[in-house]
């Protein structure tokens, strides 16, 4: 049967601004996940691939370019799961790590538990010898001045989640 | 949010999300996106599936699982993630979209919010979309 791959950036109101590089993102990242199914890949192995390529991308919230909370810190959650055994892992609250999604995958094919959080999860990204990475290195410019405006009008923001603002 | 969703050339699926949650969360606040069954779910039996959008929302009608569970009713891919969507929008007022695959290859993109960013690749073609009806 013919392998197929899909790929989302996130859904919200992208503003025309980023329209493009958006879309540009989420071809690549496609095209990445489906050359791993072409090489004869499984499906996990290409939609961790897939996920990384657009950690890796500064124009999505996940990884690098990741939306700051409301101390101007990073967090980070992912989960991966196989539809093959329904084995399936998860991180949420991490810190400093470039792809949250690989760490995810860890926890799936090393430990015997569906989900670590917070410092449990980076205790546990640093037993396995996952590099950590910088906050400042997975904060963009862009971020860091829409948090500074945005910051004094949390209120505003959850009133506006339905219409503009998400995950 | 950033998810991808695949079934490979022996029909096996499987699904990953990844996120830095929403600007100015509190701090601890985890979302959907973790959360299986939320935020994605995989099963070869019905296929795989991942969420973004409102987070809160998303929890609250376990959106992937949601999807998924009409698929085994008999709906495609795109009948079930319009479905789940709609009923998320008329439960908790919230909105999102999903990606979807089944074992036997049928996908779908569906958002209910102004835009997002999706792409595809089925037997080395590629589509791609951003606003409504692409």
């Amino acid at each position: 049967m013919a392998a197929v791959i899909v790929v989302h950036g996130g859904a919200w109101a992208i503003p025309e601004e980023l329209s493009k590089a958006s879309v540009d993102g989420v071809k690549a990242a496609a095209r990445e996940g489906f050359s791993v199914l072409k090489r004869g890949g499984n499906a996990l192995d290409a939609v961790e691939s897939a996920v990384r390529a657009m950690e890796d991308n500064n124009m999505f919230n996940a990884g690098h370019g990741a939306a700051l909370n409301s101390e101007g810190e990073v967090e980070l959650d992912a989960i991966i799961m196989d539809g093959r055994t329904l084995a399936s892992g998860a991180v949420s609250s991490v810190k400093n790590i470039a792809n949250p999604v690989s760490l995810a995958r860890a926890v799936m094919e090393k430990t015997d538990h569906v989900m670590l959080t917070s410092r449990g999860a980076n205790m546990f990204a640093e037993s396995i010898g996952v590099v950590t990475v910088p906050t400042d290195a997975l904060v963009t410019e862009y971020e860091r001045n829409e948090w500074e405006k945005h910051k004094n009008y949390i209120t505003g923001v959850m009133e506006d989640f339905n219409t503009k603002a998400h995950d | 949010t950033v998810g991808a969703v695949a079934v490979d050339c022996t029909g096996n699926v499987a699904c990953a999300t990844s996120t830095g949650g929403i600007r100015n969360k509190m701090v601890g606040r985890v979302g959907d996106s973790p959360v299986i069954g939320a935020g994605g779910y995989a099963d070869n039996f019905s296929g795989a599936v991942s969420c973004t959008g409102h987070g809160e929302s998303i929890l609250k009608v376990t959106l992937a699982r949601h999807i998924l569970s009409y698929m085994e009713q008999g709906k495609t891919a795109a009948e079930a993630s319009e479905l789940a969507l709609q009923h998320m929008g008329v439960r908790v007022r919230g909105a999102g979209g999903a990606i979807v695959v089944s074992p036997s290859g049928q996908w779908a993109a569906t958002f209910t919010t102004e835009r997002m960013a999706w792409a595809a690749v089925e037997d080395s073609v590629l589509w791609y979309g951003l606003d409504p009806n692409e």
